[in-house]
Formats: structure tokens, C-alpha cells, sequence
């Protein structure tokens, strides 16, 4: 389950202080996976006290509500990133970025799909750079992309570009994994789709047989 | 990374949360860095398998514009569609008080119940109405709180209420279930002319593909 509560001490109105958090909670704990299995008690709370004073916000859209959005933002997606970072059994966190979309939805779409895949997120907990998993499932996230202007970087290594597969050193990637892994560091994949300006990222994480361990007996 | 964590008062690490460069600095503290909030966490005997306080509560000095986002689970818990009333006919509230150890979820009536005894008893508490109290729970689903438990342990829950880092770490580390590290993070930036403070924390580990709305 996730839980959380953002306290803030601006000055805004209730209605854009709601349009803010709902925008801030869409790039960050709704693009966080770890299991694929949404809770029954999933909810974030956030409270502006108005204590410090200054002008009152009233415009989502003016100078003031961007630079709070953008910070709200930044503060979400810390933790939501630390909720994927600890994901049950883990021993790493899957930043998957896409770039090129038609739109931010969009993108955020193949993006948390792909961090979303039980069979990607075994392959990086095995270290094997079997890339063709991501692929796949930007495939099937139900947005519509050229496959021939696909690229997928998996690190530093280019695996795929203009849909076609490129030459890698299997052995680094692999060791590229196996480090990050040791480290309980951040495995970057960073797809791109095409053209378009749409871009997001989701995060999530490695599927052990930890997991599994914890989740059979977790009553018993 | 393992080695950036810091030991916390309460016996858990912390998460190892590092933001992004930007024109905001990190600061310490979570939920009480904002001005305003107070908070504590308290070992309410509601956890089975150990002794980390699993009863938190964060508290507004004043009214707090409020906004919340909610599984879509149509199996939605007893805590959260309380909550989705309340900020139906409010926008604004003082407390969130929050258990771990039993989600309250597939709990039926029973559940809805104890959801509004233990809003009730903190707002008594308190000296504000009950629909300024919002109520979060986590834990095992289909089992119901243990009451008893949480309502003997409100008055010391409110009597250790605080803004220091403390406070917001013990709050932190209240609310997580197999999570082995604490979720806490807070930043500064000038908006405006104004200096703003933004905190939180949260938790989760399994159970994790949120799709609030």
C-alpha cells in the first residue's frame, strides 16, 4: 500500500492547491510500480497551511503557482522514487524515461509500462541485457508509435536505434547491472519513440525471489 | 547508496533521497518542515511481528487547505472513503492520523465504524470538529484495527506532538509495514519574495502500482 502526507506552508486556494496535487501525483506515485497490484488503501494527503505568509496563490498558471507546482513535483517524486527504490525483495530502481511521444500522457504510458513488466524487471534482476523485454512492452502499451523510430539505451549502452538493433557489448551491460544491482543504485532506461515533445518517466524495480519469499507467507 | 543512509533515532534507516538540482535546497526534516505542522508516532501494539511505533499523527496549527488523491480500487478501504467524504464537503482540515498494521480494508460496516470512532476520539482530543480529522491505514486487508489499542494510545500520540525532525522521523518510521528503509524528505525554495517549505513522507514496499484519482 501507499501511504502518504505532503505538508506544505504557501498560500493558495483550495482549488488549485487540488489541481497542483493531482498534476504533482500523476508524475510521481501514479508512475511508480512495483508488483503491478493496486491497493486498497492507496492515498496521499497534502495540506497547505498558508503559514509563511506572502501573497496568495490563485493562479495555476501564473509565475508563482509554476514555481510551486514544480516544487510540489520535485517533492513527490522523491518519494515516490524511494517507494520504488525499497519495493519488496529489490535491489534496485528502474528509471525508464521516454522521450518523443505525441504527449506527456502518452509517454508516461509506455513508460511505466515498460517499468511495469514482470519479465524486464526479472531480466535486470538476473543482470542479463535482454532488451528485446523492453521493447516488447512498449509495444503493448497502447500507444500508438512508429516502430521504426524506436531507440532503446539501456545505461550508457545503445541497444536499439531507428528500430533497428545495434551492436553491444553484452558482458558490460551485463556488468553495468550486476553493479547497480551490488549498489542497490538506479538501472536508466531511456527509450524514445519518435518526434513528438511528450516525455515522462515512471519508476520501479527488479523482481527477486525475495519477493517472493515475503509475499507467500505474509500472514503466516 | 546503502552507505548514504543514516541511522534514525528510531532504529530504521532512511531512505536515501537525494532531489534534483533546482532552485530549491533540501533541507532536513519531512512532514513537520513546513511551518505550521507538528507531528509524533507512538507503538500503539498494532503491529504483531514488532515493537516500531505503527500509530502516527500530523497536525495543523490552523485550518490546512486540503487535497487528497484515492485508490480506485472499487474495493476501497473503511479510512479511505471516509476520507473522500469529508473532502467532498470540506477543503479544509487540522489532522491526519495515520496506523499501520491493519488496513481496515474488507472490513465491512464494522470497519466503517471504527474508522469514525477513532476520528471521533482524536477530534475530543484535540478540540476540533471530526470533520477536520482525515484517517489513513495500512496494513494486512481484511483485517479490522485493533481499536482498543489505537484509542488508548491517542492521548500520548497527541501529548508527544512536536515540529522537530524527531518527531517527523518517529511519524515516518509509524506508518511503514515491510518497508526496510523510512520515506522522509523536505525542500525550501523562495517564491515570490516569500520563503516556502514543502515536506512529506510515505510509505509502501508491496502492494505498489498506485492509480489514484
Amino acid at each position: 500500500t501507499l501511504l502518504g502526507v505532503i505538508t506544505c506552508d504557501a498560500a493558495v486556494t483550495s482549488d488549485i492547491w487540488r489541481t497542483m496535487v493531482k498534476t504533482a501525483v500523476m508524475r510521481s506515485f501514479n508512475q511508480i510500480t512495483v508488483d503491478g497490484d493496486s491497493s486498497t488503501n492507496d492515498t496521499i494527503l497534502a495540506l497547505a497551511s498558508g503559514a509563511c505568509g506572502g501573497d496568495l496563490i490563485a493562479r495555476g498558471d501564473s509565475f508563482e503557482g509554476s514555481q510551486l507546482q514544480r516544487a510540489l513535483d520535485v517533492v513527490m517524486q522523491g518519494l515516490a522514487k524511494s517507494v520504488a527504490w525499497d519495493g519488496e525483495g529489490a535491489t534496485c530502481l528502474i528509471a525508464v524515461k521516454v522521450s518523443g511521444a505525441e504527449t506527456e500522457a502518452a509517454a508516461a504510458t509506455i513508460a511505466r509500462t515498460v517499468a511495469s513488466s514482470s519479465l524486464t524487471k526479472a531480466a535486470i534482476h538476473g543482470r542479463d541485457p535482454n532488451w528485446g523485454r523492453i521493447a516488447c512492452a512498449a509495444g503493448y502499451a497502447g500507444v500508438k508509435f512508429d516502430p521504426s523510430q524506436l531507440s532503446i539505451h539501456l545505461g550508457q549502452f545503445l541497444l536499439m536505434e531507428g528500430g533497428q538493433p545495434q551492436p553491444f557489448d553484452r558482458s558490460a551491460a551485463s556488468h553495468y547491472l550486476k553493479v547497480v544491482g551490488e549498489e542497490h543504485g538506479t538501472v536508466q532506461i531511456n527509450i524514445c519513440v519518435g518526434n513528438g515533445t511528450g516525455c515522462s518517466e515512471a519508476w520501479g524495480c527488479d523482481l527477486s525471489y525475495e519477493y517472493v519469499r515475503i509475499n507467500a507467507e505474509y500472514t503466516t | 547508496v546503502l552507505e548514504q543512509m543514516a541511522p534514525s533515532t528510531t532504529s530504521m534507516p532512511e531512505a536515501p533521497i537525494v532531489l534534483p538540482e533546482g532552485p530549491w535546497k533540501q533541507i532536513p526534516g519531512g512532514v513537520t518542515a513546513a511551518g505550521g505542522f507538528k507531528a509524533s508516532g507512538a507503538y500503539a501494539r498494532l503491529r504483531s511481528a514488532s515493537q516500531k511505533p505503527d500509530l502516527a499523527l500530523v497536525v495543523c496549527d490552523h485550518d490546512a487547505v486540503v487535497a487528497g488523491t484515492f485508490t480506485t480500487n472499487l474495493m476501497a478501504a473503511a479510512p479511505v472513503l471516509y476520507c473522500k467524504k469529508i473532502l467532498e464537503k470540506s477543503d479544509r482540515v487540522r489532522a491526519v492520523l495515520i496506523n499501520a498494521g491493519q488496513a481496515n480494508a474488507a472490513t465491512g460496516d464494522a470497519g466503517h465504524q471504527d474508522s469514525l470512532d477513532c476520528a471521533s476520539a482524536l477530534a475530543k482530543i484535540l478540540g476540533i470538529p471530526m470533520e477536520s480529522v482525515l484517517i489513513q491505514s495500512t496494513g494486512v486487508i481484511g483485517q479490522r484495527i485493533k481499536k482498543d489499542n489505537l484509542l488508548d494510545s491517542l492521548p500520548y500520540l497527541v501529548s508527544e506532538l512536536s515540529s522537530d525532525i524527531e518527531s517527523a522521523n518517529k511519524a515516518a518510521v509509524a506508518i511503514t509495514t515491510t518497508d526496510i528503509v523510512s520515506k522522509s524528505v523536505a525542500l525550501e525554495t523562495i517564491i515570490g519574495n516569500t520563503k516556502v517549505r514543502i515536506g512529506g513522507m510515505a510509505k509502501g514496499s508491496g502492494m505498489i502500482h498506485p492509480n489514484m484519482a
